[in-house]
């Protein structure tokens, strides 16, 4: 589950850090975290911008993609999973979306973790985008999720970025309740 | 140091650049 070094091409913009794609369909509940481990798949990695737009102008549409698959856009290094040195500690802002809003959400989400837009310092890990049958849900995950001014941060930065509607629900949840 | 931030507008720009096609 690694692709080794970046590359970092002259004349590209170099992202602040580099992120991995990873795609994973949903275990049933009996495989539990090895299942989940196993059931993630490593796309590609990318350092720059230009290597953003490739690898993004190759994926699958999000509404062309079946029903409980995850998508997750981590930063190198982080394994989309709770029980990651970087996630155990941490928690995430949950979207809930109408199928045909997310696809813009979704970029929009993408482009705002790679350009630093969330002042966030390093507490940002990844996002994820889970398909369900009539709606799509867009994870943003950090370190801490004892830290509420940057949870806080984070909320109001997604609402400025995402232009998502006002009807859409937004919920934190920590990690460790997941795991429970 | 100095965090490489970006704006959404200046990816977009970069989306249609022929470098990353």
């Amino acid at each position: 589950s690694d692709l080794g070094p970046i590359e970092y091409p002259p004349g590209e913009h170099r992202l602040q850090h580099p992120y991995c794609l990873w795609f994973s369909k949903r275990p049933s509940q009996i495989q539990g975290s090895q299942g989940y481990s196993q059931a993630l798949r490593l796309v590609g990695q990318v350092g720059t911008v230009e290597q953003w737009w490739a690898l993004y102008s190759h994926m699958v549409r999000l509404q062309d993609i079946p029903a409980h698959r995850d998508l997750h856009l981590f930063k190198k290094g982080i394994k989309p999973m709770w029980e990651d040195s970087a996630n155990k500690k941490g928690g995430k802002w949950v979207i809930r979306l109408r199928k045909e809003q997310a696809g813009k959400a979704w970029e929009n989400l993408c482009m705002a973790m790679l350009g630093e837009q969330f002042m966030a310092g390093n507490e940002i890990c990844g996002v994820v985008v889970s398909t369900r049958y009539q709606e799509y849900l867009l994870s943003i995950w950090n370190r801490t999720a004892s830290d509420q001014a940057t949870t806080a941060r984070i909320r109001d930065a997604l609402k400025r970025l995402l232009n998502i509607p006002p009807s859409a629900t937004m919920e934190y949840k920590t990690h460790n309740d997941c795991l429970k | 140091g100095t965090r490489i931030v970006y704006e959404k507008n200046f990816l977009m720009n970069l989306r249609n650049s022929p470098s990353s096609k």
